[in-house]
């Protein structure tokens, strides 16, 4: 473990507590794709197989318990919940995610460190939390006024991955053999995603101006 | 010696 991983983490941890905050308290979902949260929902299934056989550590594994428990239960308070789901707006998340799903999951079959199960899911995991984002940042675009809570939420969730490239760049250094193509792909192109969400937030917050995406 | 290699991240 190193500061950027664990930073990366906490930031990781953020985004989650503050959507949680969000939807918990002023019982909203307004602004927030159920696509992108379905969608980490998958991820999170998908990375976290080995939950159960491969103990790692108890940092890891109680990481893995909030990020699985937190994404399902976001996912079914966003659809279930009778006062979350009214502020819901369905007809503006509209990103078809499954596109997003089987090029991933066919990818995963062709590009993996290992063709077994865990691994090819594992690999899926890791393609589909890059484009996760895509229903999200289209929602926003939509989205007149975001508001503060929904921005912090992308802005955390975007800043881990690029706080996990610095822990990659700095496990390679420090580490021999230490070489994850598929990780640092995805985990780039995931934070390039951000890229032009990260220049309006920044500049929103520089002009103290609410943060506007251009549609 | 095939150290597993345990994947140790989030």
């Amino acid at each position: 473990m190193n500061i950027f991983r664990l930073a990366g983490d906490m930031t990781h941890l953020a985004s989650v507590l503050v959507l949680l905050l969000k939807i918990h308290t002023i019982k909203s979902c307004a602004g927030i794709s159920l696509k992108t949260q379905e969608l980490y929902a998958l991820v999170f299934a998908t990375r976290y197989l080995d939950i159960f056989t491969d103990f790692i550590s108890l940092y890891n594994t109680t990481m893995k318990l909030i990020f699985l428990g937190s994404s399902f239960s976001i996912v079914w308070y966003i659809r279930n919940h009778k006062i979350v789901s009214r502020s819901y707006d369905k007809s503006q998340d509209t990103f078809r995610h499954y596109f997003l799903i089987i090029p991933c999951l066919l990818l995963a079959l062709l590009v993996n460190e290992k063709f077994t199960f865990k691994e090819v899911m594992w690999a899926f995991s890791i393609y589909l939390e890059a484009v996760a984002i895509l229903p999200q940042l289209v929602l926003l675009q939509r989205t007149r006024n975001i508001d503060n809570l929904t921005g912090q939420y992308v802005f955390l969730l975007g800043a881990y991955r690029a706080l996990y490239i610095l822990n990659w760049i700095y496990r390679y250094f420090t580490e021999t053999h230490y070489v994850h193509w598929i990780t640092w792909v995805s985990g780039l192109v995931q934070t390039l995603l951000y890229a032009d969400f990260f220049y309006y937030y920044f500049e929103s917050w520089k002009n103290n101006k609410k943060l506007q995406l251009p549609a | 010696n095939s150290t597993k290699d345990v994947k140790d991240e989030l």
